[in-house]
């Protein structure tokens, strides 16, 4: 569960990453 | 940039996680019979809301309308545009990762669909001892099957639909810096066609699989 978490979690900051730069 | 490189990392992570998630809920329901109704309502809801959202994901170069290009980047010392940024609007950042959320969504609800809660006849008839009730409770081929035939021939009539509904024309939107043109909604739709074929091929093939599997073992 916290492994799917942190996959989500990880997914969401590649995708808001060029947002945030 | 470094962002724009992790970018496609988003959907495949966004798919394993959300299904790493989906899965440890779905299984965490069957433990027992009074969490087992509300996970699966839990459950039901967040497949509809992650197809919602990857409706609107897909979409969203039509629903928020936005002119694609690169962005001039003004020097705040000079007042002179200094540079140009790749930068890619949400709009249409957000269809790619639409088929994370689709395909997700769409298992989970043929899983639903499909499995049948451990629990139910606990309530009436207390536990049974009967193993083809009991097998009959873990998971139902013939509702797999349909699932997926359902969700590949909706992929069908998806690809097919410029075809099925030949005379929508594309239309023009003006916005801010520039004239967007906006597909008709027959080539757009044509988009869900490999995440419903995905889904139901995955689905179409746990359920197939299943009956080969149980075959094997019994024989």
């Amino acid at each position: 569960m916290a492994f799917g978490a942190v996959l989500v979690v990880a997914a969401v900051f590649c995708f808001a990453a060029q947002y945030l730069a | 940039s470094w962002a724009l490189a992790l970018y496609p990392l988003a959907t495949p992570l966004l798919t394993a996680g959300l299904s790493l998630l989906i899965f440890v809920m779905f299984m965490i329901s069957r433990l027992s019979a009074e969490r087992e109704n509300r996970i699966r309502t839990c459950l039901g809801v967040f497949g509809a809301g992650l197809l919602i959202c990857g409706v609107v994901a897909q979409f969203g170069r039509q629903i928020f309308p936005t002119p694609m290009g690169p962005v001039l980047v003004v020097d705040a010392e000079t007042g002179m545009p200094s540079s140009y940024v790749l930068s890619l609007p949400l709009s249409l950042a957000l269809p790619e990762i639409a088929p994370a959320l689709l395909w997700v969504g769409l298992v989970v609800i043929a899983a639903l669909v499909s499995v049948p809660r451990v629990w139910r006849f606990t309530e009436t008839e207390g536990v049974t001892d009967d193993v083809d009730l009991v097998a009959h409770q873990a998971f139902s081929r013939a509702r797999s099957i349909k699932a997926g035939a359902l969700f590949a021939a909706l992929a069908i009539a998806a690809g097919l639909a410029p075809q099925i509904f030949p005379s929508v024309a594309a239309r023009s939107v003006a916005g801010e810096g520039g004239i967007t043109m906006l597909q008709p909604w027959t080539e757009t739709v044509t988009v869900l066609a490999p995440c419903l074929l995905a889904a139901g091929l995955t689905v179409l093939a746990v359920g197939v699989l299943s009956t080969t599997v149980r075959a094997a073992l019994a024989g």
